[in-house]
This record gives structure tokens, sequence and C-alpha cells, in this order.
């Protein structure tokens, strides 16, 4: 151990950047660990960090970016979240405000958005230009690797849309037609 | 995805985690990283962790609620983190994730599987932040 305060987190590279920013802020006396964990994140969401933070990343089979974050007070044990965050960037803070704000722990899709607009944050558009490039390329490649299995037309070569195909949960096969197929690149 | 411990010289403890989640998901998809225990998880009586990776797989497992709780059972940071990524790996050998472990006294560990997962820590007098690469188990 290094000693305290301290910061500790996910990655390198351009992590670092957040690493700092959150060790630094704590060095003022008026910086709680929770407020470090906001600005640390938030230095991710902002800069992008590897592309797998904040906007601009990680476009879903509609080439759109949604965000997803917590944040927790390791003295209440009390975290706040939210869940597939639309069109607002500050995704930690929003959870910080459901931690502050509600009894609640999760909030997802357009409800955070409605919660995180009724507590001040402003919606903004999360796709940029790299991203929307990225999303029509794949849709261009028929929509390869993409995370569908059990449908028709068959998914490891065409776009959807998909329909259902009947499993019998009895069958033999059944497991093992649940497995992954090849995983598009990328991961949480 | 970045996960975030901070240990405030106090001795207070917040855990945080942010990302954008898994690329050409499906709408509406989410990953681990907003759920607690999952994508970070904190005990001031313990410690903390904070984890990345396949998330549809690791948010099955609780990694960071599953590693706390090895350290409440004596474990260090080190055997924590490892302990977390073995479980999955039991069922899902191919499972890419990276964990990071550290106590309320801050000593530290990170385990990982399927890529070289690595951390960056800084504290006590440190003028820099230290990258640790972590091996795949």
């Amino acid at each position: 151990s290094p000693g305290l305060p301290m910061v500790i987190n996910t990655w390198g590279g351009p992590f670092t950047a957040a690493t700092d920013g959150a060790y630094l802020s704590l060095l003022k006396p008026e910086t709680s660990a929770l407020d470090a964990v906001e600005l640390g994140c938030s230095t991710c969401e902002a800069n992008q960090c590897d592309g797998s933070v904040g906007y601009g990343g990680s476009p879903d089979e509609n080439c759109e970016t949604t965000l997803d974050a917590m944040i927790m007070d390791g003295t209440s044990m009390k975290s706040g979240a939210v869940a597939a965050l639309r069109r607002v960037k500050e995704a930690i803070s929003v959870a910080r405000a459901v931690l502050e704000h509600t009894t609640h722990t999760l909030l997802a899709g357009d409800f955070a958005t409605d919660f995180a607009v009724s507590n001040g944050f402003a919606m903004q558009n999360l796709t940029t230009e790299n991203s929307a490039a990225s999303c029509e390329e794949w849709k261009a490649g028929n929509c390869q690797p993409n995370y569908r299995i059990n449908v028709s037309p068959d998914p490891s070569g065409s776009c959807g849309p998909y329909a259902p195909l009947t499993l019998n949960s009895s069958s033999v096969v059944y497991t093992s037609l649940l497995q992954p197929r090849d995983k598009p690149e990328g991961h949480d | 995805t970045i996960s975030m411990i901070a240990l405030h010289s106090s001795g207070t403890m917040a855990a945080g985690t942010s990302t954008n989640g898994a690329s050409r998901k499906v709408p509406g998809r989410v990953g681990d990283g907003p759920i607690t225990g999952s994508g970070s998880y904190v005990d001031g009586d313990v410690g903390g962790c904070g984890a990345t990776g396949d998330g549809d797989i690791m948010m099955r497992f609780l990694p960071c609620y599953q590693a706390v709780e090895n350290l409440r059972q004596g474990m260090t940071p080190q055997q924590a983190a490892e302990d977390a990524v073995r479980r999955m790996l039991r069922k899902y050998p191919d499972v890419q994730s990276g964990i990071v472990v550290v106590n309320r006294k801050g000593d530290h560990g990170g385990a990982g599987s399927g890529w070289t997962f690595t951390y960056a820590y800084r504290g006590g007098a440190m003028n820099e932040t230290v990258v640790v690469s972590v091996p795949p188990i």
C-alpha cells in the first residue's frame, strides 16, 4: 500500500488522467471519497478514455450510444446507478443524483433520462461522426459480428429484423444452442 | 469501462463505474457496469473492488461482491481477485475479465482472464500514477 489517500482503477494509458485527477482532488480536505470517484470517472466520460467510456462509443444495433454508471458510498453502502441512460453525457453524476436524491439504487433508459433532466442535466446527442460511421460500416458488412442467436434470418450472415426460432428446452442440444457465437469486438 | 475506488485520508471509501457498454449490442442491453456488486462494490469496513470485461457474463457472478466478501474472510486483495475470476472461468473458460481489489489499508491486487488486464493507482506521497500489468489466469 502506498498509504492514504489513494485512488485505484481499471486500466492504464488514457485512464491514468482519471487516476491523477481523483488523487489530486483528495489532497484537498473538502473533497470526499465519493467526490473523488465522481471526478475520476467523469474525467474518463469527458475524455472517452479508450472509447469504452462516455459519449461516442460502443453504438448499439441502431447506432445509438447509451451509458451505464454506478457510484457507491463505502460507509452507508448506499449506491446509485443508471442503466442504458440515453441522451445525457454525465452518467456517473446522474448516478450520484440517484444516490443522493432518491432511496432507489438503479434507474434505467428514458426514465433515467427524465430523472437526469429534472435534476438539471442537459440532453445531448451521444452519437459522434466516428460512432455513426463505424456503425454504418458494420451494417454494410451484414451486421457482423452480432449478439443474436436462434433467430431468422441466420444472424451469422445477415442483419435484422430477426424473428425468433422456437427452441425445445427438453432436447439434448438445447444448452449448446444457448452458446454465444464469435463475439463482436469490445466488452464493457 | 472505468471502475475506480477512492480511499480518503480519513479512511472512508467510495467506488464507481462508468461505461458505454458493448459495441453492436442489442438496443436496451445493459452490462455489469451499473450493477452494484458487479461493476464495482465497496464496504468501508473491508475494502473495495472494480471490474471490467464481458459484462453479459460477469454480471451473473457479481465478481466484486465476491472479492470484497473474500477480503472479509481474510484473503489478500490478490487472492480475493483471483478467486473471483476463477469462479467465472469454471463456467466460461473464454471470458474476458479484469478485477482490481483494494483493502481499507490500501493493499491492492488484481486478476484477469482472456487478455492482459492492467490497473492504475496513486496514493500516499506518490508523485505519479503507477500502472500494474496482470497476466491472465
